[in-house]
């Protein structure tokens, strides 16, 4: 957790997405979270510069998933020199929308009284977990039938320590739904779902063996492009 | 009894992944 963060909520390190030096003193460190539903951009911004910075205002660009910021920013101004301030953005999902490369990708374009300033960041696909991303057993059953087998992908997460029941109670707070769970030959096998914002479903199985600290992540997915990044998501929240 | 076929297929889809 983030500080100040509720417990509960996966919240990523804060970095640096616009640095001073790039942006005629602005900095902006930043990070995602999703708690109770509410998506946020959390945000450290830094007044590097000798002068005081005011009219403050971000935008962002078409994006795969329509992340756009629900309102306008709230920065407290005038910024002094050497002051920084954390601001927090909540984000819905109903901006316009254009298949970025990553998937993840986001463009920003920040605006104060000195000039506009654009940078990229990616967040965590696991924002887009929604609430009730816990698939009836009968569908995941005959979802997972359904969907063929190419549109499979396996990945390996390695270096994990935690038995499965503290992998599924991790994954749970991001929207990773346990459904089942088989002990087959020493392995735990758990089946779980997810749903992005935007409808798009996620089934997996995660597997994993007492005294093997290597999990095996197989996600299958109508849009198998998402995969990547929900693969992402697992590596982050489980080793976090 | 839906749920006991549930519990079985769930079994099954365990099995198969693990000796396939």
């Amino acid at each position: 957790n983030g500080v100040g963060m509720p417990l509960g909520s996966f919240c990523p390190p804060k970095t640096v997405w616009l640095p001073a030096m790039k942006a005629k003193g602005l900095e902006i460190s930043g990070t995602f979270v999703r708690h109770a539903g509410v998506i946020q951009m959390e945000m450290t911004i830094t007044n590097k510069a000798m002068s005081v910075m005011t009219g403050f205002a971000i935008q962002f660009n078409r994006n795969s998933f329509g992340l756009a910021p629900a309102g306008p920013i709230q920065v407290p101004s005038p910024l002094s020199p050497n002051q920084n301030i954390e601001v927090s953005l909540p984000l819905n999902t109903v901006g316009p929308v254009m298949k970025m490369e990553p998937l993840n990708n986001l463009q920003v374009a920040f605006k104060n009284n000195i000039d506009v300033f654009y940078f990229s960041c990616q967040y965590p696909i696991s924002v887009l977990f929604a609430e009730d991303g816990k698939m009836e057993r009968q569908v995941f059953l005959a979802t997972w039938k359904d969907i063929p087998n190419e549109n499979e992908s396996q990945f390996q997460i390695k270096d994990c320590h935690l038995n499965s029941d503290a992998a599924s109670n991790k994954l749970q707070s991001i929207n990773i739904f346990t459904i089942a769970e088989r002990t087959v030959d020493g392995q735990d096998m758990l089946y779980q779902s997810m749903k992005l914002t935007n409808g798009i479903w996620a089934l997996a199985e995660l597997k994993v063996q007492a005294g093997n600290p290597n999990y095996t992540v197989s996600l299958k997915c109508r849009a198998p492009e998402v995969s990547q990044c929900v693969f992402q998501s697992y590596e982050a929240v489980l080793k976090n | 009894e839906l749920e006991d076929g549930l519990d079985e297929a769930f079994s099954r889809l365990a099995e198969s992944r693990t000796n396939p």
